[in-house]
């Protein structure tokens, strides 16, 4: 018997680096 | 400065399963550059941006580097520092890192070395306007 497995699925944008400048007031 | 935090998820160890925002799943070392911007395209509210590495120094935290980018149209100055072996998206060429042996050493992934002049996806989010 094979016990089932949890795969982790992950969201693509979680691979690249949210680099928003700060805004200006 | 906050303390950067040396944890490195790990969707970035060879074979995680990466899911796209059109549904499709992927191996995080089998994306490719187009798989980002059409993400970026059905995503709603964010979009990419070509970040251009302009400088890599040592970071006053020991084990850490500390990148500069001119981000998007805008050419906003951005820094971050990560430990060298956080990969980057580079258009064109995939990931890479400042140190791609330790990449391969923590996460199997293969990388390039990333240079200044490199151009690397990130995201932002999208303007409203």
């Amino acid at each position: 018997n094979v016990e089932p497995r949890s795969v982790a699925v992950f969201p693509w944008h979680s691979l690249v680096p949210f680099l928003a400048p700060s805004q200006p007031d | 400065p906050p303390v950067p935090s040396a944890h490195l998820p790990s969707h970035f160890m060879k074979g995680a399963i990466i899911q796209l925002a059109t549904g499709e799943l992927k191996r995080v070392e089998d994306l490719q550059t187009q798989d980002f911007v059409r993400s970026a395209e059905v995503s709603g509210g964010l979009k990419i941006d070509s970040s251009t590495v302009v400088d890599i120094q040592e970071s006053q935290w020991p084990g850490f580097v500390l990148l500069h980018f001119v981000v998007g149209e805008q050419q906003s100055k951005v820094s971050i520092e990560v430990p060298p072996e956080h990969p980057f998206f580079v258009y064109g060429q995939g990931w890479s890192s400042c140190s791609p042996g330790r990449t391969a050493q923590l996460f199997s992934l293969p990388c390039h070395r990333l240079q200044v002049g490199d151009v690397c996806i990130s995201i932002s989010l999208q303007s409203l306007n």
